[in-house]
């Protein structure tokens, strides 16, 4: 889960 | 999620309570900039398009929803239900200045070059400065009702918790997002000066005035 089209933060 | 991030969460939630809560109990959105607002709505709306497309938890998504929601809540009371009260002279922050730069950041600088990526890129920079209408407003009058500072402190002590997360998630889980990390030094740089007044100030009683 390195930043790329996989936001898990609001 | 750990810690820093719950904190950060609930801070920001916090921010969110009180600015509406401020102005529906006292009828009155002065002191608030419509334009920093404005901003906010649009930030939430390009970075939570992936409620759509993109499942991460409940806790998530309900968070996602809440702050859509009080963002055009908060649009609806200053422009609509209690736009008499709006404080239209001194919110003049010229946003194109914001919103064209981050434009062509969002577009130069990102993960990805599709649509939804690039959009939640714009909304993290947008969001970086789109507190300076309302900082330049309390700067303006010299002045911000307890309240308005409370809000600002919370909402700024969002993204200072959030660059906490990002450190412990860096040594416990090996992520790093560049693009939230410098654009989150950025958001909080912004705050400090206002952080400093807020502690010597508001939490021994006084009010927020700024020197002349």
């Amino acid at each position: 889960k390195e930043g790329n089209n996989f936001h898990d933060e609001l | 999620m750990n810690i820093f991030r719950l904190a950060g969460d609930i801070a920001h939630l916090l921010a969110v309570i009180i600015l509406l809560l401020k102005i529906w109990k006292s009828r009155s959105c002065a002191g608030i900039s419509g334009r920093s607002q404005l901003l906010f709505a649009i930030v939430y709306t390009t970075r939570y398009l992936d409620l759509l497309t993109n499942f991460v938890s409940i806790y998530n998504s309900v968070m996602k929803v809440v702050f859509i929601a009080a963002s055009y809540a908060t649009l609806y009371l200053m422009y609509m239900k209690f736009k008499a009260t709006y404080d239209h002279n001194h919110d003049t922050f010229r946003i194109e200045f914001l919103l064209i730069p981050v434009t062509a950041l969002a577009l130069l600088v990102n993960h990805e070059f599709s649509v939804l990526e690039i959009l939640w890129t714009f909304s993290i920079y947008l969001e970086s400065v789109a507190i300076l209408p309302q900082l330049f407003m309390v700067s303006k009058t010299g002045e911000a009702e307890s309240i308005t500072s409370h809000y600002l402190f919370a909402l700024g002590s969002y993204r200072a918790l959030y660059l906490l997360n990002w450190i412990y998630r860096y040594y416990f889980e090996g992520f790093f997002d560049p693009i939230a990390v410098v654009a989150g030094v950025v958001q909080t740089v912004l705050y400090c000066d206002f952080f400093y007044l807020y502690i010597t100030k508001v939490l021994k009683g006084k009010k927020l005035s700024l020197p002349a």
